[in-house]
């Protein structure tokens, strides 16, 4: 009663009528069934000007150093307009002044896709930030999770740990970040969680059950490492210019254990080699 | 041209393209000869299409009449090939292409400005197609990034999304062709709840 379903063919995502986020995804096929719970938040980027590592060191391009997690919006119901149809249904988010977020499932898809578009990011209180989004799940990963390698065999990561030498972790978030080309995904006995993505962002699973997508990021200083300018990007036009919008794509599925790799392979080429639209015209009923 | 894509390749591999560690403006000369690298290889993929479109049903391929267009920012719904209000009597071709070793199934979603149109598979039977709003916050932000990228400032604003299920061959290619002037049938603006208090 307290939830809205949305997706035409067999994937079907609950989102709570109340909080206006999804909380679970269910596939009638093969009767997998999992609990989602988005959020968002941003790392607040180090300036450089404390002295805790005896370093100085700022966040940057290079180097991510972040001082401070914070929640955007985790309290505040989200406005939610849903859109359904024969052949997909739609979710529209706003989830704040510089980020939305629409949510697809296909009837004949088994995947969810996620398109967010993020920015400016706001500087206006001298704070470069790094924006990220969590995703929550019941999967029992134990420390556990996998990240593609540039796009090739995906790797066991743990978190803070090191099979080849004793770690010693002075930063709990970046420390344990890896660059997702591909995707990443989680396991425990039953299911598998896969997120794949459309372009090179940062990841990592911080949080048992959860795996986390850096992105966006606007930085104010530079890191010291050698580009020598501060992460900033601005695009202009029409006689102004801001901060820049990015917008990606996210995919997210869940499969039985041992099932997922299938997908995770298939459809991550199909990502990355997108059809290719070409348009003409042509009289009337002349069928080229 | 003899070195296409040679530019756009060689950025594509080097270490600050990927990652981002580059100064702006040395990012702004990326983008810039990435889409200088685009918009050569667009006249050679359309020459293409249209020699194996034409080739298909005619007698070969030696001067295509066809002339395709691309959309390179249909992400941010610019399109002005399927947003143009087609003259009387025309249709708007789109064909889809499949580089991958495998039949596809997708959804094609293409910006529109009016709501009557309808899809045809490329044997003429109208396939099952959806409408669905594009918010205004997208408009904003095509038109800013349109002018910003493009320089091409856009004279109309779609008003929905036609999507459809486009089916395609392992290295091959579909044709879909859209109609406007007739009310679609199966085309519709789907249902929409909005909340904003908490009540649905």
């Amino acid at each position: 009663s307290d939830a809205v379903e949305v997706g035409p063919g067999n994937l079907k995502v609950l989102y709570s009528a109340n909080g206006g986020k999804f909380t679970q995804y269910f596939n009638q096929r093969n009767q997998v069934r999992s609990s989602l719970e988005q959020s968002f938040s941003y790392y607040s980027a180090d300036d450089g000007s404390k002295d805790a590592w005896k370093d100085l060191q700022a966040s940057g391009a290079y180097v991510f150093r972040p001082n401070g997690s914070f929640p955007i919006n985790s309290e505040k119901k989200v406005p939610v307009t849903i859109l359904q149809g024969p052949l997909l249904d739609e979710v529209h988010q706003n989830i704040s002044s510089w980020i939305y977020q629409i949510t697809r499932v296909y009837k004949e898809k088994e995947h969810v896709e996620v398109e967010f578009t993020v920015g400016p990011i706001p500087i206006d209180n001298g704070i470069g930030k790094e924006l990220v989004t969590h995703i929550q799940t019941d999967i029992k990963s134990n420390k556990t999770f996998y990240t593609d390698s540039n796009g090739r065999d995906f790797l066991k990561r743990i978190r803070d740990y090191r099979a080849d030498w004793d770690l010693q972790v002075n930063q709990p978030a970046a420390g344990n970040y890896y660059p997702i080309n591909l995707g990443m995904f989680l396991k425990d006995n039953s299911n598998e969680f896969s997120v794949l993505v459309d372009r090179s962002v940062g990841g990592s699973s911080l949080v048992d059950g959860q795996l986390e997508l850096m992105l966006h990021r606007r930085l104010l200083h530079d890191d010291g490492r050698g580009v020598a300018e501060a992460l900033n990007e601005t695009v202009c036009a029409l006689g102004k210019c801001m901060g820049l919008t990015v917008q990606g794509k996210y995919y997210i599925r869940v499969d039985p254990v041992g099932e997922g790799a299938k997908w995770r392979r298939s459809f991550g080429q199909e990502i990355y080699s997108p059809l290719l639209l070409a348009f003409s015209e042509q009289d009337g009923d002349k069928f080229t | 041209t003899t070195d296409l894509l040679a530019d756009a390749l060689a950025i594509a591999q080097h270490h600050d393209a990927v990652s981002g560690t580059s100064k702006q403006h040395v990012a702004d000369d990326y983008a810039k000869r990435l889409f200088i690298g685009y918009k050569q290889a667009e006249e050679l993929v359309s020459n293409s299409l249209a020699c194996m479109v034409e080739s298909a049903s005619a007698s070969g391929c030696k001067n295509p009449s066809i002339n395709f267009k691309q959309c390179p920012l249909l992400n941010i719904s610019y399109c002005p090939p399927s947003e143009a209000d087609l003259a009387p009597g025309k249709k708007l071709v789109v064909v889809v292409y499949n580089a991958l070793g495998w039949k596809r199934t997708d959804v094609i979603r293409i910006p529109v400005v009016n709501e009557n149109v309808i899809v045809q598979d490329s044997t003429g039977k109208e396939i099952e197609s959806q409408l669905m709003p594009i918010v205004k916050a997208s408009i904003a932000i095509r038109n800013y990034y349109a002018t910003a990228y493009a320089g091409e400032s856009p004279t109309s604003s779609p008003k929905y999304w036609l999507a459809f299920r486009a089916t395609v061959p392992p290295l091959g290619f579909n044709s879909y062709v859209v109609t406007s002037g007739k009310r679609a049938v199966a085309a519709s603006i789907p249902q929409t709840f909005h909340r904003t208090d908490g009540s649905q």
